[in-house]
């Protein structure tokens, strides 16, 4: 019985023990800021007094790129670094903070800039942002999938959360509703995470979809050829598909994976908060896990896992059915029209636009990830 | 001129729901000497050679899975020509504009320069002032162009178009936005 997620919850879920924590010394995880969102670091510490004392972890960031203003502490920024903690405990945790500070800045550029500035960063990245691919420019989302591409060649994981708007939604002229992918949750060159829910909301169950789980296909960017199969064997098999107008069958399908996104305790500014949901809960926690595979095969002189997804697809797809959680029940939210009447995908078995694989079990994914 | 971004959506993120911060809120045109920064995307090679090198070093089944390139190998792949250099360098250089900056990549410039100068850079653009609460924002509602000698050697200019992030995600009040949804109520209950 539980009264909402806390990290003792996740890593019960997630089959973590208390010996899953980092130990060496030269992993990191990082997650970014926008705007003037702030931790404070008191409020990580009494996170981790009230919460953490099932398993070794950190009470402090160790490094914050960027300036933290001395405002008030935000709950999406306290939300980040107190879960990205505690999957990935005991792991050297950085926040960037990009809150814009000239006038003209965009902040989520300035952080690009600082990637492709920086010649030793995190391994592990994890961001809650996003827009409607179709506010956005093709050369501006052609080039920030390349800055992607560049994090991904020199190792680096980046996740982001799937958005809270299931399918979305959108009028098209002529009166047509369609779905709404969103932008850079639908990049191929990251990793996107969706949510999920507990099955009993006071239980620690299985998992069904969380409804603003965000996923889709996008009109951007075509399928890439790692989740081709997968993607084609969702299609094929889905006993119920939204019509084909209201999506691009071709596209980059996503969220990749999942994680539980609904009722999680966070503090800010001191005061422990109940309720607080969103796929920006999803991303840092399974970010920390991510870290925490990461420090494994750093341990043992592996590389670090860097661009996930042609792995991720490989074992998901290939039979490692302990690694995942698969998620089948519930479907997510789009356009409240006749046609569709407010639903967007359905989750089913292996791979669907909802919860992607499903949500980590961590000793079967650490495993299948440790393999050569 | 050449307008590199004739498709980017010019609009100020919808305001929350009711009961958060109202959205931004248009406060007129900035004084002509007021400070912009605008950092210039300029047009990298080797993006082909790059996608390559990704699927290699990603795929688990492949030979090079695993070797990553340092920053400085990013750089060698990916900067762009010097004559990409040379053409927008000499163009802000023209235009007076001599406060800038690169990153390691050398794919990316970011100038300082008053709202005047940027509007001669970028035929089109116009600086107004946005605000929300406490924060303020400098953008052009209307699209910009740059020379038509520039389409090759420019992706964009960003600072002018794309108001900062929404947050895509967390809320303690998902109960009343459910409500809007017709979803029912979770979690207060």
């Amino acid at each position: 019985f539980h009264l909402g997620v806390t990290p003792s919850i996740l890593r019960k879920r997630y089959n973590m023990t208390a010996g899953d924590v980092g130990v060496v010394a030269n992993n990191s995880q990082a997650c970014a800021q926008f705007l003037e969102q702030y931790f404070h670091q008191a409020d990580l510490a009494e996170f981790m007094q009230l919460f953490g004392s099932s398993f070794a972890h950190r009470s402090q960031v160790d490094r914050v790129v960027g300036h933290q203003g001395r405002g008030k502490a935000g709950l999406e920024a306290s939300l980040d670094v107190e879960y990205i903690m505690s999957t990935g405990a005991n792991i050297s945790t950085w926040v960037f903070s990009n809150s814009g500070r000239h006038e003209s800045q965009e902040p989520f550029l300035a952080w690009l800039l600082l990637l492709s500035n920086m010649s030793s960063l995190p391994w592990v990245h994890t961001v809650s942002y996003g827009d409607d691919e179709d506010s956005l420019s093709l050369a501006y989302m052609e080039r920030v999938n390349l800055e992607f591409m560049k994090a991904a060649a020199r190792g680096l994981t980046i996740l982001f959360a799937s958005g809270d708007d299931g399918a979305g939604c959108r009028r098209v002229p002529g009166g047509n509703h369609t779905f709404r992918p969103s932008f850079p949750a639908s990049s191929p060159y990251v990793t996107t995470v969706g949510g999920t829910s507990f099955k009993n909301p006071f239980l620690v169950t299985a998992e069904v979809t969380d409804y603003i789980s965000g996923g889709g296909f996008s009109n951007v960017f075509p399928m890439p050829q790692y989740q081709a199969a997968a993607v084609g064997r969702f299609l094929r098999s889905a006993p119920k598909l939204p019509p084909g107008s209201y999506f691009n069958r071709s596209g980059r399908a996503y969220p990749d994976v999942a994680a539980l996104s609904d009722n999680y305790w966070v503090v800010t500014n001191r005061v422990p908060l109940p309720w607080v949901s969103g796929t920006s809960a999803s991303t840092p926690v399974v970010g920390g896990m991510v870290a925490l595979i990461n420090d494994r095969r750093l341990g043992r002189g592996l590389p670090p896992l860097g661009f996930l997804n042609p792995a991720l697809y490989r074992l998901a797809g290939g039979g490692h059915s302990d690694a995942i959680y698969d998620v089948t029940h519930g479907c997510h939210l789009s356009c409240l029209d006749g046609t569709v009447q407010g639903q967007g995908f359905c989750a089913g078995p292996a791979w669907d636009p909802v919860t992607g694989w499903g949500t980590p079990n961590f000793p079967g994914l650490l495993r299948a990830l440790l393999a050569p | 001129g050449h307008a590199p971004e004739p498709d980017q959506l010019f609009r100020p993120p919808s305001p929350p729901p009711p009961q958060r911060a109202p959205g931004w809120t248009h406060s007129g045109r900035v004084d002509p000497r007021h400070g912009v920064q605008l950092t210039f995307a300029l047009r990298q090679r080797g993006a082909q050679r790059l996608a390559q090198i990704v699927d290699a070093v990603s795929d688990p089944r492949s030979p090079r899975y695993g070797q990553y390139l340092s920053l400085e190998q990013v750089r060698d792949l990916v900067q762009p020509s010097p004559t990409t250099l040379l053409t927008v360098l000499k163009w802000l250089q023209g235009h007076g504009v001599e406060n800038c900056q690169s990153v390691t990549t050398r794919d990316f410039v970011e100038c300082h320069m008053p709202a005047s100068t940027a509007e001669r850079l970028l035929p089109g653009a116009e600086f107004h002032r946005f605000v929300k609460g406490q924060q303020s924002t400098v953008r052009s509602p209307r699209p910009y162009t740059v020379p038509d000698e520039l389409a090759q050697h420019l992706d964009f200019v960003s600072g002018l178009h794309r108001f900062p992030p929404e947050r895509r995600g967390s809320s303690s009040t998902r109960d009343t936005k459910d409500v809007g949804s017709g979803q029912p109520p979770r979690g207060v209950a």
